[in-house]
């Protein structure tokens, strides 16, 4: 089982 | 006040079919630089970034930093109503609370404007690091494509790994597994048909394939499209606009749990 990761667990908010 | 004139308003089109699958609401941000868009799709998995720099239009006025939420779906209807050889103008007025898209002919004789509603849209402005990656691949955008859609037929995640022997793309499904291989080829009659690989270290990483084919909206674009892959972030998929700017594709891998 793959777990899909979030594009916010690599990039911080400005 | 904002005027931005483009003499190849066919561009603005392959623009909106390149995003409008991933992104339904999105604010386009205007300032000196150029136009540009940030905007995640609605699961945050993926991330689209577009710049058309102020260069690249034939005239670009713009009095102060906008920035104007439109509906895509909304905004492709009425690009579509513009001919295809068409000159296309956004104009806004400071505080309005529409965006108008004029259509000339190219020999003047039909000039047509289009106004649009803008909307409020709450987004997240992240900020991109600038990052070495472990490896770039750029290949035919065509021949992307058609991996991605290939790959597709059989499973829903593509694995993407660049080792010495060039870079794989697998996938498994419950009809079988599928393999393909790209090595590096430079000896082509034109540049545009060349696969390049760099690689500073080997890499793997899993992908939704539904996010990689939504990109490829993006091939009538550019000829090229480059990869960027590293172990620690999100992929980049990145289709230049000749002369004017890009649209770069982030996203996140899956990893096992």
């Amino acid at each position: 089982p793959c777990l899909q990761r979030k594009i916010m667990d690599y990039f911080k908010e400005d | 006040m904002l005027e931005l004139r483009l003499v190849q308003g066919s561009l603005l089109k392959k623009v909106l079919d390149a995003i409008k699958e991933l992104v339904k609401d999105a604010n386009f941000d205007c300032s000196t630089t150029g136009f540009s868009l940030q905007a995640m799709d609605s699961s945050h998995v993926a991330l689209v970034s577009l710049l058309l720099r102020a260069e690249g239009f034939e005239h670009y006025r713009c009095d102060r930093n906008l920035s104007m939420g439109m509906n895509l779906d909304n905004m492709a209807k009425m690009l579509k109503c513009s001919g295809n050889d068409d000159i296309i103008t956004i104009k806004a007025d400071d505080g309005s609370d529409s965006v108008t898209f004029m259509f000339e002919s190219p020999t003047q004789d039909k000039i047509s404007d289009f106004e649009m509603k803008l909307m409020d849209i709450d987004s997240e402005h992240l900020g991109i690091p600038e990052a070495e990656y472990h490896a770039i691949i750029r290949m035919p955008s065509a021949e992307f494509a058609k991996i991605c859609r290939d790959l597709a037929s059989i499973g829903d995640t593509v694995v993407i790994s660049v080792s010495k022997e060039g870079v794989k793309f697998s996938t498994r499904g419950d009809i079988g597994a599928a393999n393909v291989v790209l090595r590096q080829n430079t000896t082509v009659d034109k540049p545009e048909e060349a696969t390049i690989i760099e690689m500073n270290e080997p890499v793997s990483l899993t992908f939704a394939l539904r996010y990689m084919n939504s990109f490829t909206k993006a091939t009538p674009l550019s000829n090229i499209v480059t990869i960027s892959l590293s172990s620690e972030l999100p992929v980049v998929v990145e289709y230049k606009i000749a002369e004017m700017g890009y649209i770069r594709f982030y996203l996140a891998p899956k990893i096992e749990e």
